[in-house]
């Protein structure tokens, strides 16, 4: 039995509009200690893994594993009946057809319930290896956002270039090109506007816009982004959780 | 002229 309560449905929402618009189908498995999800969207680049700790939710309660096999376009449609502030809980059983999604709101006594059916869906899950990253940059979320929406329009490749202190967006396209520019600092007032860098090697990589497009969906959930880079393997984009994350493994585009 | 890698280039399946 699965009986796992978010105190405010806004944060589950939030959770899945951070991805349901690069991956359909996705399995959540649901453990003692937790719910964790993995998926790739289908042109194989962009790889979203999911962690929800119980921290996160006002009850948790899941003595048997179960996996829910969910379409994330049908589990929108439900989310969007329950209020932002409704508590939310998730109920499943052991074998189960169907994931019941239940809205309260407390004050009201109202009380609102969805069952939606699951999938059998078939997809492996990867095994991600604890990588090296030549850089590890943390930023506020919100800037991160901005300067993607800004250079994609130009080009649908984006280039990070990552010096000693100097961390360079770039996009040229057929109509003009542009960048960004940015330094690590500290603000002592204001420290979640902070840019961190660490850097062990310069980083020169370059993404496509449109997976960086998606990423970027993900700041609602949390103020600050977690970018780690190396010249070898997918770069990863973390947005942390209470407890837990939403992590985007993003492959680079090599030169051919 | 810049190649897409894929994840499966990186991680293996488990």
């Amino acid at each position: 039995m699965l009986e796992a309560k978010f105190e405010e449905a806004s944060l589950f929402k939030r959770i899945i509009d951070g991805f349901k618009d690069c991956v359909q189908l996705v399995n959540f498995q649901c453990k003692e200690d937790g719910i964790i999800a993995q998926a790739v969207d289908d042109s194989r680049v962009l790889l979203v893994s999911l962690e929800i700790g119980i921290e996160a939710f006002q009850n948790y309660r899941c003595d048997h594993p179960v996996t829910l096999g969910i379409d994330l376009t049908s589990l929108s449609k439900i989310l969007r009946c329950g209020n932002n502030s409704d508590t939310l809980t998730l109920i499943a059983d052991d074998t189960p057809d169907t994931v019941l999604l239940l809205f309260e709101d407390t004050k009201k006594d109202r009380v609102a319930e969805y069952s939606l059916k699951l999938m059998d869906i078939d997809a492996a899950f990867l095994k991600i290896e604890d990588l090296a990253y030549d850089c590890t940059l943390m930023m506020p979320s919100s800037e991160f956002s901005k300067i993607v929406r800004d250079l994609s329009q130009l080009s649908d490749s984006l280039n990070i270039m990552i010096t000693k202190e100097t961390i360079k967006f770039v996009a040229d396209g057929d109509i003009g090109s542009g960048s960004v520019i940015l330094k690590p600092f500290v603000n002592m007032d204001k420290p979640e506007d902070s840019i961190k860098l660490e850097m062990d090697q310069p980083v020169d990589l370059t993404f496509g816009s449109k997976y960086l497009l998606d990423i970027v969906k993900g700041s609602a959930l949390a103020e600050k982004v977690g970018i780690r880079l190396s010249s070898e393997a997918p770069a990863l984009f973390q947005f942390d959780l209470k407890s837990g994350y939403l992590q985007f493994f993003l492959a680079p585009k090599f030169n051919d | 002229k810049r190649k897409q890698s894929t994840i499966e280039e990186f991680f293996g399946k488990s």
